[in-house]
């Protein structure tokens, strides 16, 4: 059965659809069998993964097609995404529809990641409730270090309202530069309040993790032996330690 | 009356709440009076013009308060902001709840400026349908390009199915990196598509852009000669020469 792991941050750019198709290449490389869910109407994780599929969401009845890497899947967000919202938010339990929908998909997966738009309306919560853990990128600047403490105050609400069973896997920190105070004081103050969920290596900025989407590759074939590479390959295997110790 | 200008863009983490916080701050400056409504759960423009002030948002009642510079207001996006977003999704016309509100401040300012969350729910579409101009920060990368179609897309039904007047006011490009080939790139694509709505000079990456929220400053009062400073004077002056041609 899949483990189920949920990228989410409401803070924008953070490196959320970076270190879904990052990560997710990595573990289809370690041999895991991986399928991405893009629950994000922008559509980045696809563009990266599956860009010439056109149709709907996996609410509208999408399956998973493949990539150009193998043991790697995905379930694109096609173009129906920003209408469910719509639809979801209203309906009784449009919470739950992610959850009931990844349930055929689990047999034969290893490993299920999803993408999440930046907010905290019904697409990432329904991405929260189908998931078995929590990944949270976090940007090393001032913005992001803020709604840190909304994100988790949102899940713990979820836990009372929702009997949400998330676990937090970790924070990411990314796109770090050496070369700035800031960068190094949001790594000190998150190593402090989350000592055993911080990752072991932040990511750091590297134009080459930028670069790859507009080639519709991840990390591991458009420049394997950057220094964003490395990182990725580092985060990556301390999360399978975390969330798949088999 | 006051101009409303909405900053918009669903990709998130592009420079809409620094482009807000800092064209407001030199529009001030420059004599108008200016009020922020900050639109946005994340409550990242409160942070820096009125940190300590708590309470409601804009849809609570909210009045504005005054700033560390003069002719500037804010009215913070308080506490309810995620609440409200969920109840105006679903009152019958959630989407106008700003422009009506919005109708008593007009008369005591010369501007407005809404700053909103990265997505395309009720909160920016109510920004949209309550603005004069839209303004579209666009951070200089492959992502953010993608997005920008779907965005004017969704303006563009905005017109068909809610009568939405707005005027593009611009594209303002942001963390340009003059050493990283995809922002020539990405200014290049623009200029060619949006020849007459591109800001004349992108916004570079700056440090002290990022480092002046952490001291609850806009870039006038914590770095007013460097060089993010200067592109948002710029930034200012062509905006202001658009929608406040006077
Ligand atoms: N470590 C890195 N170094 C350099 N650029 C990066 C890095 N990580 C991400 N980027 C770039 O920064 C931008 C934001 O990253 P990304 O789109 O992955 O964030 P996101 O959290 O998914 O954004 P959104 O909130 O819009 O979904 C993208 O243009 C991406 O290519
Ligand atoms: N020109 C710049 N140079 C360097 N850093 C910048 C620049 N503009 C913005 N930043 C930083 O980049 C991050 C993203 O910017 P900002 O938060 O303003 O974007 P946003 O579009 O408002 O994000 P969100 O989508 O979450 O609302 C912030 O940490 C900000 O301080
Ligand atoms: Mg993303
Ligand atoms: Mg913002």
């Amino acid at each position: 059965m899949a483990t189920i792991l949920a990228v989410a941050n409401q803070k924008g750019g953070v490196g959320k659809t970076t270190t879904v198709v990052n990560v997710a290449a990595f573990a289809a490389l370690a041999g895991q069998r991986v399928l991405v869910v893009d629950n994000d109407p922008q559509g980045n994780a696809s563009s990266v993964l599956a860009p010439d599929v056109e149709g709907p969401s996996i609410y509208g009845g999408a399956k998973p097609v493949s990539t150009a890497h193998s043991n790697l899947s995905c379930i694109v967000a096609g173009n129906d995404l920003l209408d469910r919202e719509q639809v979801l938010a209203q309906s009784h339990d449009g919470r739950r529809a992610l959850s009931s929908l990844l349930v055929q998909h689990q047999p034969h997966f290893d490993l299920i990641l999803i993408d999440s738009p930046p907010n905290l309306t019904v697409l990432p919560t329904n991405a929260l409730l189908a998931a078995d853990y929590l990944l949270i990128p976090l940007q090393s600047e001032y913005f992001a270090l803020e709604g840190l403490s909304q994100l988790l105050a949102y899940v713990d609400q979820l836990r009372i309202t929702a009997q949400l069973q998330l676990r937090l896997a970790g924070i990411l920190v990314t796109m770090f530069d050496p070369d700035i105070i800031m960068s190094h004081q949001v790594l000190a103050e998150i190593g402090k309040h989350f000592p055993n969920h911080i990752a072991p290596v932040p990511i750091p900025r590297d134009t080459s993790l930028a670069a790859a989407p507009s080639h519709s590759a991840t990390i591991t074939t458009y420049d394997p032996l950057c220094a964003g590479a490395l990182a990725y390959l580092e985060a990556t295997r301390w999360l399978l330690s975390l969330i798949k110790p088999s």
